[in-house]
């Protein structure tokens, strides 16, 4: 068995056969440009050009030993869902594919596919980054509650989180807070806080949203 | 003024100008494609098709009011660089694009622009999950820091975070648990750990390795 079977050499396709095999697991990748197969074989285990991706072509590659495919054909709708119905058949454990539209990826999903949307999940991201220009990352935990690392005004420059009464008052736990070049996981009564210290606090999502305007 | 300016309504350009909408932001978006700006007129501010993305076009179209100014053209590098150093000279304080390869991104950067790279940067998202399976979501802290939610196995199910002396044990902080619609933010030492627990943790990147590894 390989781990990761790869097809499609885009610049999704591309950088994630790269990323995996970096991070030390076997890929088979398979592309119909060879220029591109070319470019990625000296850093996959198996890299092959194929004609196109129909059932026997995919066999003799040996998509059907992949724990894991990963279908990154964006522009080229059809190719993308006949080739995913394809690795689904042959019997692949966990089927994974790249949308280019909400249509796109019903129909994958569909046939059995997990979807991805690159394009548009970066953009979500980044409208996020640009809209929340305090909140410097998130992490979802439930529909309720998520983790944000927020960067600090000069609001509660000197103020100690005893003497907020932070927990309180913000109903947010702090779990962390890096300042410049340090990072304080031991989080103490009597630490104060200073302009520019990105925080790490913990709580429910309106209480995040309510503490980012607090600091505006 | 205007906050936001989108020029290039691709799958990145389309999403990013319909969320920063969505969030209540004022965008005005430019496109050579018709189809492409009657889709999105309703939803934002100001839509314009656009022939060129010459200085002079842009200046009509008022890009030189906008805040910050997002230049989503991918495929047609020249276009890009140019529409970009155009923007950069009409004097938008904050300018982003985005590039579809390293050297791509290279020259953004160098004629001033922030640049993002949405197809990598998803591919290293999905490499990462798929290669850390029961690490369900990640946030950087710092170089040696990180806040990470962790599915845990049977390994220590039944078992209690002072019994386990958990943070020396592993050295790591739990900062909240998520055991099926509940989400546990006050974290007490006679909690009991259950199998498929998602515990959001904060520590060393290695040491987060380690505990996923001895999870396993
Ligand atoms: N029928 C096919 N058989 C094999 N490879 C294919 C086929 N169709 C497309 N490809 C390859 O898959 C890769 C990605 O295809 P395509 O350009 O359609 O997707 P994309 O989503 O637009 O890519 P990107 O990730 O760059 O945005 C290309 O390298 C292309 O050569
Ligand atoms: N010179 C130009 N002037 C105005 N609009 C342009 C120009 N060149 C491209 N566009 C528009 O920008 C959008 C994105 O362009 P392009 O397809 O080159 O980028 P892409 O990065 O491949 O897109 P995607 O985000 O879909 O991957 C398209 O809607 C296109 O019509």
């Amino acid at each position: 068995t390989i781990a990761f079977g790869v097809i499609g050499l885009g610049r999704f396709g591309f950088s994630l056969a790269e990323m995996l095999a970096d991070n030390g697991r076997e890929v088979l990748v398979l592309d119909n440009n060879e220029s591109k197969v070319r470019q990625i074989q000296d850093k996959v285990q198996q890299a092959f050009v194929i004609t196109q991706p129909d059932k026997s072509t995919l066999e003799e590659a040996g998509i059907q030993n992949c724990g894991t495919v990963i279908v990154c054909i964006g522009e080229h709708v059809e190719a993308s869902i006949l080739t995913t119905l394809n690795v689904i058949e042959l019997g692949v454990p966990r089927v994974i594919a790249k949308a280019i539209s909400a249509e796109h990826g019903r129909v994958l999903q569909k046939i059995g596919a997990e979807v991805v949307y690159p394009e548009r999940d970066r953009a979500v991201r980044l409208a996020n980054t640009l809209t929340r220009p305090r909140a410097m990352d998130y992490l979802d935990l439930s529909d309720q509650y998520a983790i944000s690392e927020i960067r600090l005004s000069n609001r509660l420059h000197g103020k100690t989180i005893l003497g907020l009464e932070f927990r309180k008052r913000f109903g947010l736990n702090i779990i962390a807070i890096v300042r410049g070049n340090e990072t304080i996981v031991e989080i103490t009564p009597d630490l104060q806080l200073k302009t520019e210290d990105l925080i790490a606090v913990v709580g429910k999502k309106e209480s995040i949203l309510k503490f980012e305007r607090y600091l505006a």
